[in-house]
């Protein structure tokens, strides 16, 4: 199991964020993660390299021209292999039409990469919008990972998220696997703790053990193009993503 | 000039946040204010009514019925009025096809209302993607307010919005006015005046002066229903959105 799709309908819960630094923790424990920015925005594609690529190298390119996944790959340093976005990704949910055939896009990529170069764990960032693009990420995924900001307007997305996950399980023949992980969690805020049990009341065994913390060190990395381990390796925020990290792989989710 | 579209392509930056408490700051100082809640995922209508309204009582039923905006509005106590959501709003994408003809429908649909029962000022919360409904709240519009998080992704995010409305620049045959409202604002964080500082000098007098502090008080409220001014009348977030009403009335704006 080695496919994530970290995906929320929620804007700005850390989607962008959580793909970037669990990648870099997998990293540190010897894998070798392949980021997938599925997001027409990419802002992932932008931490690596502010540049747009160019349509051809970018993702957009295996969804209109059939380009393989192992000849989009690049290398971020330190890090892995990213395949970037770009905003022509727009364009994928009208290429198609809204046949079924394209949401199994992705998956029969991964599947062809695979083969070809061997299994890897694989981290998907998506838009905070269900469309063609992030349905691509869940049929391709594992396991749904979804960033749940700690305030309250993101505990009723976390409901519509399971909703939505839950409506497609007829389409999929099968439950969409998935995890809550509550992040941006603010310790002397007294929400933050109700937010926690209502999480766990209403989520059970499906949210992280693991809550990334409020902190100021994974705010700043984007700005220096890293990830949170090579800006502030001390930093609760380094801390969190590995422990996010060891419990995903002790699950064997990652 | 009084409708303003709260829109920004990034996530969680504060769009609905700043819909609710700007009108209630609007509704504080004497006026009426109309909220619209452009997002299928309606996180304002939900604050207002956690009960789904409806599709023949929500803003869907304009789109798809024509049902005049007037019959759709709902009083939303001590704020003024509000037409919700529904999920169903995400057809309105696919149930107009491309033409350039629906773009206006909802600025039609205000003209209506505002030959009806008078100008007001009219606040669109927007969902952080530019379709065929937050294309209608930026042309129904006479300002649209950007939402900025104070945070690196933020401020390409900011970029990438003055773009995207210069591109609509040769369609609406006019610039489209906008302003950028820094938010989230943690005067702790040494990149809060660094992004502030970057702000100022990329978009000059189109940042607003009234910045938005990080504020518990406005992460609260929702949970009980209530902007902010009703949640902690005292608190800074109050203050903040009261001292933004006044910049915008100031300048004509709402
Ligand atoms: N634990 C954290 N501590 C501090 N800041 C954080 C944390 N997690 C995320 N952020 C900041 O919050 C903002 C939103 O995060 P991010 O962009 O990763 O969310 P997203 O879900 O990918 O957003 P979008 O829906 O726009 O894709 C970013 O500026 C990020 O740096
Ligand atoms: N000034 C602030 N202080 C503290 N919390 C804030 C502030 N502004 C917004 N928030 C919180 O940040 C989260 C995101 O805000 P909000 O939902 O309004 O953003 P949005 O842009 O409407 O998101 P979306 O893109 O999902 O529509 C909410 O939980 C909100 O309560
Ligand atoms: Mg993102
Ligand atoms: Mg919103």
């Amino acid at each position: 199991m080695a496919r994530l799709a970290v995906f929320n309908q929620k804007g700005g819960v850390g989607k962008t964020t959580t793909v970037l630094n669990l990648a870099a923790a997998l990293r540190r424990q010897g894998r070798l993660p392949l980021l997938i920015d599925l997001d027409p925005q990419g802002h992932l594609s932008h931490i690596q390299n502010p540049a747009r690529p160019e349509v051809a190298h970018s993702l957009f390119a295996f969804y209109q021209d059939g380009i393989p996944l192992k000849q989009l790959q690049r290398e971020w340093e330190m890090l892995g292999h990213l395949i970037p976005s770009h905003p022509q990704m727009i364009k994928v949910d009208s290429i198609f039409g809204k046949g079924p055939a394209v949401l199994n896009r992705l998956r029969q990529g991964l599947d062809a990469l695979e083969a070809a170069a061997g299994a890897r764990p694989t981290l998907i960032d998506c838009c905070p919008y269900v469309g063609v693009l992030s349905l691509n990420a869940i049929f391709a995924a594992d396991l749904v990972l979804i960033p749940v900001s700690t305030d309250f307007l993101s505990l009723q997305a976390a409901e519509e998220m399971a909703r939505t996950l839950d409506l497609l399980e007829p389409v999929l023949k099968r439950r969409v696997a998935r995890r809550y992980l509550l992040t941006r969690f603010d310790r002397r805020r007294r929400m933050s703790g109700e937010i926690l049990l209502r999480m766990n009341e209403r989520f059970g065994s499906e949210v992280c053990k693991t809550v990334i913390a409020e902190n100021v060190s994974i705010a700043e990395s984007p700005a220096y193009n890293r990830d949170v381990f090579h800006h502030a390796r001390a930093s609760h925020g380094a801390q969190d993503y590995m422990a996010l990290c060891e419990e995903l792989m002790e699950q064997g989710l990652a």
